[in-house]
């Protein structure tokens, strides 16, 4: 249940 | 020229369990700061960082700044090789394809040197800036390992919330729900079987429990957890690695649909 977000959602390459 | 020697040698036999099973291929860098690697699930819902820092090495040489690609299945089969009490080095010449690990038993009478050969790993590096969590908690890492375990029979997320009362772990599945609340308990003589709780904000965030369970494989590494949450951001499971740095694991939430 619910949506699972990607951690590259948050952070962006270096 | 990389050469850098690990007295404790159990402690890199202990990082590649904690993360084998999330990352199967990965770069290993190394730098004057010391030895690290940063890599995504194959699915990019959670990041695991590495931090080796180079004074917890015994001996520490790195000409210049060196990226080994592995796959940590074969490296955990070759450091499954090491005794627990075993000193490893690890070995590469510039512009080689192979790593070597040496593996020295305490008393010397046995040393054993295995080459694996390095691979190309085109890896994505994030940049994770410095953040202000709503809340930090610090708990026993076996009681977070247990938690964790016996949620998953349960169901397949977990509800972290954090007020003032506590962190509350919730699941709910086919069978029925659980939660279980853990309040700050600083009164215990062992100051690693305590369980503190820094709230800025209450904060309540929803996870995938396989990602937790996968991460309490690290469990081994240190007494203690800490579990920073923020409305905004993935969550952090930290584990120190005793004066030498840490293993951080990341995840993002789920959310509703």
């Amino acid at each position: 249940s619910g949506k699972q977000l990607s951690i590259t959602e948050f952070y962006r390459s270096s | 020229m990389l050469e850098l020697r690990l007295v404790q040698g159990s402690l890199l036999k202990k990082v590649l369990e904690s993360v084998k099973d999330l990352v199967t291929d990965a770069n290993f860098d190394c730098s004057a700061t010391g030895f690290s690697l940063q890599a995504m699930d194959s699915s990019h819902v959670a990041l695991v960082a590495l931090l080796l820092r180079s004074e917890g090495f015994e001996h520490y040489r790195c000409d210049r700044n060196l990226s080994m690609g592995m796959n940590l299945n074969n490296m955990s089969k070759m450091l499954k090789c090491a005794g627990n009490d075993d000193i490893i080095t690890i070995k590469a010449d510039d512009g080689s394809d192979t790593v070597t690990f040496m593996f020295e038993s305490p008393t010397q009478d046995k040393i054993a040197d295995f080459e694996m050969k390095l691979m190309d790993i085109d890896s994505e590096h994030l940049g994770i800036p410095e953040a202000e969590y709503h809340a930090i908690v610090r708990m026993p890492s076996a009681e977070f390992a247990r938690i964790c375990k016996d949620l998953s029979s349960i169901g397949d997320t977990v509800v972290i919330s954090v007020t003032k009362e506590g962190v509350k772990f919730s699941t709910r599945g086919d069978i029925g729900t659980a939660n279980i609340v853990c309040r700050q308990n600083t009164s215990v003589d062992k100051p690693e079987e305590s369980t503190i709780i820094e709230m800025n904000e209450p904060v309540s965030l929803t996870f995938a429990l396989r990602y937790m369970n996968s991460f309490t494989k690290a469990t081994p590494l240190a007494n203690s957890v800490t579990i920073s949450l923020s409305s905004e951001l993935p969550v952090v499971v930290e584990y120190k690695i005793a004066e030498m740095g840490y293993i951080r694991f990341y995840l993002a939430p789920k959310i509703e649909d």
